[in-house]
């Protein structure tokens, strides 16, 4: 029941402090090697995304099975979200933290992540040109964790508590888009130029979760054929999606 | 039980108030 304005400024705050890989980078990258830094730092930003996402207003309020699934399902969609929103001001390159910056042709060493990296620098110009600002780009963040394909099209609650969690997860949704809506109202546009730009932003969306899938199935490779030890949170995440 | 056994550190995570900087 939180005021719009109000609403944004929590997810604000919520945002994730800036993370460092803090590795001797070693170049030029091999394949083990690459992976193996791509692998860590996403290992610690999904520490932080657990944190980012238990202050957003409402998420502790769903049912713990219901912030599990939310979170396993939409994990590489957030971090491919913040690589793109950290990349914006850089054409070619993508930031994947401040000591670690990598253009596509670095990503030739591994195997089939090149065509990733040039989605996520194409997605990434598309947000440039959209001058996506910081007030939606959270906004956009939060409906990719409320927006469990699994969740929400194929599964019907079946107890009072499930039935609740989940009507609750449709007005914290309800309650981000309204915030998008008013993020997008102020920025003098005319109401048909608003429309367009929501329109814009969340058909950006489906790109990301495509890309995710994409990625998903990269490092479910990587991982089988060895070239990377995934271990601790990273490995239970990713054993959720395969 | 089981969700809390496939997803031990994400239910933990999620459960634990400890500073996440730390368990990072």
């Amino acid at each position: 029941h939180l005021h719009l304005e109000e609403f944004i400024s929590r997810i604000m705050e919520a945002e994730p402090p800036e993370i460092y890989l803090m590795e001797d980078m070693k170049k030029p990258f091999t394949e083990a090697s690459m992976m193996m830094s791509l692998t860590n730092l996403a290992d610690k930003e999904l520490v932080l995304m657990i944190s980012w996402a238990k202050k957003i207003p409402g998420f502790l309020e769903l049912s713990l099975a219901d912030q599990i699934h939310l979170l396993k399902c939409c994990w590489l969609e957030i971090l491919m979200l913040g690589l793109m929103w950290r990349s914006v001001d850089h054409p070619g390159k993508l930031i994947f933290s401040p000591d670690f910056k990598l253009n596509r042709e670095e990503g030739q060493c591994v195997e089939g992540i090149m065509e990733i990296f040039d989605m996520l620098l194409a997605a990434t110009s598309r947000f440039r040109e959209l001058k996506l600002r910081r007030e939606e780009y959270v906004c956009l963040k939060a409906m990719i964790l409320l927006n469990s394909s699994e969740y929400l099209c194929t599964s019907s609650p079946q107890t009072a508590e499930e039935l609740e969690s989940r009507n609750k997860m449709l007005r914290l949704l309800d309650s981000v888009i309204d915030a998008l809506v008013w993020a997008i109202s102020k920025l003098g546009l005319t109401t048909q130029q608003q429309t367009l730009r929501l329109g814009h932003l969340t058909m950006l969306l489906s790109h990301i979760r495509h890309m995710s899938n994409k990625g998903m199935d990269h490092l479910s490779t990587m991982k089988r054929k060895n070239v990377v030890l995934v271990y601790d949170l990273l490995l239970e995440m990713l054993d959720a999606n395969t | 039980t089981s969700l809390k056994e496939k997803h031990k550190i994400l239910h933990q995570l999620l459960q634990n108030s400890t500073s996440p900087v730390d368990l990072a």
